[in-house]
């Protein structure tokens, strides 16, 4: 079962989080340890990373309109930047006894942190991604909101030109969305809600053109033809819905307790 | 996007002293 609940931050995390949990077993089966290398070049390679992810991070928060973004991350790039102190330090430490117990503590720690704080920061940026995605589709469901108060042939073309685009963007997205996902279920859900709203809009278009047919011609019907546009309004924007549901999940235990 | 390619190279750096660390070690066990 995979941590990671999408394929770019499990590729980007998933090595380093099985390399840490090695070098914590290593510590703990060496017990008192064997003399540490000087690991001033690694940290300082580090050091230079956190410092580029700082800023990177930094002009991500400054160039969001996303509030929830600009409130999580920084707490994430400071977790990354103490994880980094950590590590100067028990790099600092060892360098004047290689044999230092605080010091690779320090080290773990820090290891560690820097995982937790990256993890933190990668999440609270795909979380933003995907707050982009649920917003391309709430405005299909805005759209699809004023299906039932279109009366005329002019208000349906101008109804399908603005439908059609926002449609295919949210369908472009979620597609792509439940390619990324590393939960199969999750995946299944979101693709197989994304077909039937593909199944469903032709048919709610048919649906809207027999209403206004009807209503021009004054024929019998009016009623059942509303009901019937209503009805494939409402399963589009369920399935719609479920899509939003699924698109926040970012762990399987809040699916049901899988 | 750069803060992904930022995370890689963070990670990257990481992964990279958790393996000088860890090489000491091994030699003991």
């Amino acid at each position: 079962m995979p941590v990671f609940h999408t394929k770019i931050i499990e590729s980007i995390l998933e090595p380093v989080a099985q390399q840490v949990s090695r070098l914590v077993i290593l510590h703990e089966e060496a017990e008192d340890g064997n003399a540490m290398p000087d690991l001033a070049r690694p940290v300082q390679a580090v050091s230079l990373a956190v410092n580029n992810l700082v800023k990177v991070g930094h002009e991500t928060i400054e160039s969001s309109d996303d509030a929830i973004l600009r409130h999580d991350m920084p707490g994430a790039l400071h977790r990354v930047e103490t994880a980094a102190t950590l590590l100067q330090q028990a790099s600092d430490m060892l360098r004047a006894d290689p044999y230092s117990g605080p010091a690779r503590k320090k080290l773990i720690e820090g290891s560690r942190g820097i995982l937790q704080g990256t993890s933190a920061l990668l999440l609270c940026f795909d979380e933003s991604e995907v707050r982009k995605i649920v917003k391309e589709c709430k405005k299909v469901l805005d759209y699809l909101g004023v299906a039932e108060v279109i009366d005329t042939m002019e208000d349906l073309v101008q109804f399908l030109r603005d439908i059609s685009p926002a449609l295919s963007r949210a369908a472009r997205e979620v597609a792509a969305r439940a390619s990324e996902l590393t939960h199969p279920p999750h995946a299944e859900i979101l693709t197989q809600c994304l077909e039937s709203v593909k199944q469903l809009a032709p048919v709610l278009i048919c649906s809207m053109k027999i209403y206004i047919h009807i209503l021009t011609e004054g024929g019998k019907g009016m009623e059942e033809a509303a009901e019937n546009r209503n009805y494939l309004a409402q399963r589009m924007a369920d399935e719609i819905h479920e899509i939003i549901r699924v698109l926040q999940l970012t762990s399987y235990v809040e699916d049901g307790g899988e | 996007e750069m803060i992904l390619e930022a995370a890689k190279s963070i990670i990257a750096a990481t992964s990279a002293l958790v393996r000088a660390a860890s090489a000491a070690q091994r030699e003991l066990i």
